[in-house]
């Protein structure tokens, strides 16, 4: 039996239109540490880590192990539905092969539930080692995303290098280039304006905008992206879910034949 | 020329 309550159920509305377009079909893993998920692109040039940790649940029981396939799509549809203000629980029967969306209104005048048929999907699990990474950059968010936009009026790739200059956006096309240098600004107002640059040493990597652009509907989510980078190693695009956990979005690298 | 890789080709399955 697995009895998942979230007050705050935007959240998960937020978490699905932010990777039902990257990933078609994935399992939903259940367990004492948290509702989870971890699902390659068709393609598998992009991974989806998704964390949401036990204790940021109001009510969370999940009696075994329980790992949950589902559509994506068709999980986003059914939790559109659901108000934004609205608390949201998942629910479901050990073995069984369906599970249910609760939303409620916040003052309980509204109770509608939801009955998703699950799927048995073949998904392989990936080990993620820990990585030291070369140079580590956070920024906002809408500033990240503003920046993927931008360059993919240009080109199809964006060269991502760390200096001691700043990060540096970089693409070409058939029309031309762009240059974006964002450089460390910490003396803002608001914390989650700053621009934070800690660089072990200089990298540059190349990675394809379309996925970049993709991985930015999480936006939402999170005032503030982190983007972790190792030489020919997958970038690592986070953003933080609320206090509960985290969507780290996994691009691997064009590299040169 | 660049060539995409694949997130396989630096994660291996459990």
């Amino acid at each position: 039996m697995l009895e998942l309550r979230l007050v705050q159920g935007s959240l998960l509305k937020k978490v699905l239109e932010s990777v039902k377009d990257l990933v078609n079909d994935a399992n939903f893993d259940c367990s004492a540490t948290g509702f989870s998920l971890q699902a390659m692109d068709s393609s598998h040039v992009a991974l989806v880590a998704l964390l949401l940790r036990s204790e940021g649940f109001e009510h969370y029981r999940c009696d075994r192990n329980l790992s949950m396939g589902m559509n994506l799509n068709n999980m986003a549809k059914m939790l559109k539905c659901a108000g934004n203000d609205d608390i949201v629980t998942i629910k479901a029967d050990d073995g069984g092969d369906t599970v249910t969306f609760m939303f409620e209104s916040p003052t309980q005048d509204k109770i509608a539930d939801f009955e998703m048929k699950l799927m048995d999907i073949d998904s392989e699990h990936l080990g993620i080692p820990e990585a030291e990474f070369q140079a580590i950059v956070r920024m906002p968010s809408a500033e990240f995303a503003r920046i993927c936009k931008d360059l993919s009026s240009i080109g199809d790739t964006v060269v991502i290098s760390v200096t001691k200059e700043g990060v540096k956006f970089s693409t070409r096309g058939d029309i031309g280039t762009a240059n974006i240098v964002c450089r460390q600004n910490t003396t803002v107002d608001k914390p989650e304006d700053a621009t934070v640059i800690e660089m072990q040493e200089p990298v540059s990597l190349t990675f394809a905008l379309r996925y970049m652009n993709s991985f930015t509907k999480a936006t939402p989510l999170s005032n503030q992206v982190t983007i972790s980078l190792s030489s020919e190693l997958p970038v690592v695009v986070e953003y933080k879910v609320a206090e509960m956990g985290y969507i780290r979005f996994y691009l691997a690298p064009k590299l040169e034949e | 020329g660049s060539k995409q890789s694949t997130i396989t080709s630096f994660f291996s399955k459990v």
